[in-house]
């Protein structure tokens, strides 16, 4: 289903997106 | 953490909440911390992502005559594209201010909101899914109920060929359906419904046939014939309902009741 594939590239931009900012602080931590 | 009541759902959606609640704990360990880096690209792949959606949800809701989705699914799609805009200020604002704590806070609210709507619209058109599988179970409800009239061969010939497609459907949609809970339990009590049904359909026609030679034969025994035919029609009435409640529970309505 076409829904599910557009959700599948949100998932996968909004995780990548997260990936870099979480970067910078987790090398505070 | 999200559950998540089916295996589509959650692989799509899982890896991304463990991102988020990864990012929200080392938001607040670190807050005012080191500058965000540059957050553009990304969130321009994000905005493009729910421009897709946005558009691939409106042709679904255009071409579904599903009410229920049609009613629930734009609620969805506002909510992933306002969580969107979010992150379209965050990065804005980080290019700014690499510091900025209200941009921060709009890339954790951005984030996870896209999460949660995205899961929300998943659910809504997971539920359509879900009453087509129950259209068909109420198909074969309605041809059970009419066992008890069918007085002739003939007529059982034709009850056999509305209701023997009908029963494989279900049969077939209901056990693809099982194979993607992630609910274990509903999972289990859908395959024991679906077993019961196999059993009990051939032993209903044997029922309505004996019924039939009985009655073609001067009536003695028609009485019992009739009782045990109407019970064994009532037995996969029975499995059907339970199949269409199991249908419609998901994990979060067994976490609530409990």
């Amino acid at each position: 289903e076409m829904i599910l594939e557009a959700a599948k590239s949100i998932a996968a931009a909004t995780s990548a997106l997260v990936k870099a900012a979480s970067a910078a602080q987790r090398e505070l931590i | 953490m999200p559950v998540f009541h089916t295996k589509t759902i959650e692989s799509i959606l899982d890896p991304v909440a463990q991102q988020v609640s990864k990012l929200v704990i080392l938001h607040e360990e670190a807050e005012d911390g080191l500058p965000m880096p540059d957050l553009q690209q990304p969130v321009r792949s994000v905005s493009n992502a729910v421009l897709n959606l946005v558009k691939v949800g409106r042709e679904t809701i255009n071409s579904s005559d599903d009410q229920i989705l049609k009613q629930d699914m734009p609620g969805a799609l506002v909510r992933v594209e306002r969580s969107s805009k979010l992150l379209e200020e965050a990065s804005r604002m980080l290019k700014d201010d690499p510091y900025s704590s209200p941009a921060r806070k709009r890339l954790i609210d951005g984030s996870g909101g896209i999460l949660q709507a995205t899961s929300a619209l998943l659910l809504c058109f997971d539920e359509s899914e879900v009453r087509k599988i129950i259209r068909e179970c109420h198909r074969v409800l309605d041809y059970l109920a009419v066992a008890e009239v069918i007085e002739t061969l003939d007529e059982l010939v034709q009850f056999l060929r509305d209701l023997s497609p009908c029963l494989s459907r279900v049969s077939r949609e209901v056990s693809a359906r099982e194979k993607e809970l992630t609910h274990q339990v509903h999972a289990e009590i859908l395959v024991r419904c679906l077993e019961q049904i196999k059993t009990l359909a051939p032993i209903l026609i044997c029922s309505m046939k004996i019924y039939i030679h009985i009655v073609s034969q001067g009536g003695k025994g028609a009485e019992e014939a009739a009782e045990n035919r109407n019970y064994l029609a009532m037995r996969m009435t029975d499995e059907i309902n339970e199949i269409i409640r199991v249908l419609q529970l998901t994990s979060y309505d067994e976490e609530t009741s409990e």
